[in-house]
């Protein structure tokens, strides 16, 4: 039974695309068939893969303008590893959309059709909240919220779950909060810490609230700054095939442990 | 006369509103009146100065939404130094311009329904290429391109470049690239150096074509990754005011100097 799991944050270049790309390899690394659904126009998830557009081949877009089922979209990108791509129409894809009712479930619907067979789906999301963003959240069963330790991300971070809560309301009853992942970590900045610190208090408040994060965790694992990182896509790979020995490809490695604890039971 | 310049990057947390910020800051340090536009519907601009929203003064959503004058929106912020704040209206506002004709062109009318006073306008966008920065497009004399020299920069730039050329054509004739902006430049590494020599390349390429950046520069002034950047907005502060003697001032004020000599007759 597929987990689908949507990386989200409207803020821009906190590392949703690099979560999205080896958070997906390091699970299915660890033995799990995953697949990747890159809901950005920009379709930077589907270049990290080095994937070239194929005009036969159904599209996210084709989901969204004409009811494909999303299963019919993925390709295999790895070893247990299947990406559903984006291409830039998905831009025209929002305007499209708002002309229907059922705008904000059509990716719900497309599941329903016909549900993917693979153990996870991760969704990397552009940087807004718009229509392609709370498609997503009406579809996923959890959430991963990246956050770059700086100024404004526990502003940023009350909106984005003031959005959730509605999504929860009313299209998704099921959705919830999995928890927050700090990248891009600077150790040595009394910033970093402080933001962290701010944003575990938070949580802690929030533990016996009836709210979708109630039980979200400030993930352990966290991904520091490691130039590895940015690289690696620019060679087509992923931090594991990349630079196996690296902060980031250790950091994401623990923290896919990390996650797929969470679903053992205590 | 005023020189309005957008700042402008599809791609999320390049540098833009850092840029919009201390640019601004050290312009008006230069004896320069400037004043900052906010077009982000998630305002960090706006929250950089510690801008309280106050419902009895006009905003951007009102230029848009009801024609208000630009002019007529700005609040002082500092000497010399002028913003015209955002608002999480700026999301619906979007889909408000939607339905008008002239919805790319409702900034344009604005300014010449009243031209600003000051020297500079400078105008901070989402990462999107959206309504709110194809109507920046559409009023500026100039654009910087902020740039995060990572893989799929020249990507992103190159769709971006596409997209000034066409407003360049069919909406702002007189639109120009002024330049380049490396930013969270980190020396030391290869994947740094590879992706600035790629775009000067290309830059240098352009030079006879008959396009909007023919005459772009790749600035010499770089903006070295400095912690006090992240720092100095949590303190309400711009990086003059903030840390003086930082890199990060150092790099804004070097690139003030540069812009400010692009007017100077030679
Ligand atoms: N831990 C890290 N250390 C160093 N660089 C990183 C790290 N994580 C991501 N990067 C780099 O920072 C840039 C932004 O990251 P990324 O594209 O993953 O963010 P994003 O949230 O998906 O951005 P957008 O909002 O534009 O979709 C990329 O060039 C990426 O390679
Ligand atoms: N040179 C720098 N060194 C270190 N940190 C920086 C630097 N420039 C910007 N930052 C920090 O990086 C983060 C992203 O920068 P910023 O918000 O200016 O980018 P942006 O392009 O405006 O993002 P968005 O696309 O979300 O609007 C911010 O927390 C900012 O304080
Ligand atoms: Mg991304
Ligand atoms: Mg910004």
């Amino acid at each position: 039974i597929v987990t689908a799991i949507a990386i989200i944050n409207q803020k821009g270049g906190v590392g949703k695309t690099t979560t999205a790309a080896n958070l997906s390899a390091a699970l299915a690394a660890a033995g799990k068939s995953v697949c990747m659904a890159d809901l950005d126009p920009q379709g930077h998830l589907s270049l990290y893969f080095g994937h070239e557009v194929d005009h036969n081949h159904a599209t996210l877009y084709d989901v969204l303008a004409d009811d494909v089922a999303f299963a019919d979209t993925l390709v295999p990108v790895r070893d247990k590893l299947f990406l559903s791509p984006s291409t830039t129409d998905l831009a025209a894809a929002e305007t499209i959309l708002a002309e229907r009712d059922d705008r904000n479930l059509i990716l719900q619907k497309s599941f329903a059709l016909k549900p993917p067979t693979q153990d996870f789906v991760i969704f990397d999301c552009p940087p807004s909240l718009g229509l392609l963003t709370i498609n997503t959240l009406s579809v996923a069963d959890e959430i991963i919220i990246p956050l770059q330790p700086h100024f404004l991300a526990l502003q940023g971070l009350a909106k984005l779950l003031k959005t959730i809560e509605l999504v929860q309301q009313h299209l998704n009853p099921k959705l919830i909060v999995r928890g927050i992942l700090f990248c891009m970590y600077e150790t040595v900045t009394r910033l970093g810490r402080d933001v962290v610190e701010e944003v575990r208090d938070f949580f802690e408040a929030s533990r016996n609230d009836d709210t979708p994060w109630a039980k979200a965790r400030v993930f352990q694992s966290v991904i520091r700054r490691n130039i590895r990182l940015a690289e690696a896509p620019s060679h087509g790979k992923t931090i594991f095939e990349y630079d196996a020995k690296s902060n980031g490809a250790n950091d994401y490695a623990l923290l896919a442990n990390e996650l797929l604890n969470c679903y053992r039971p205590t």
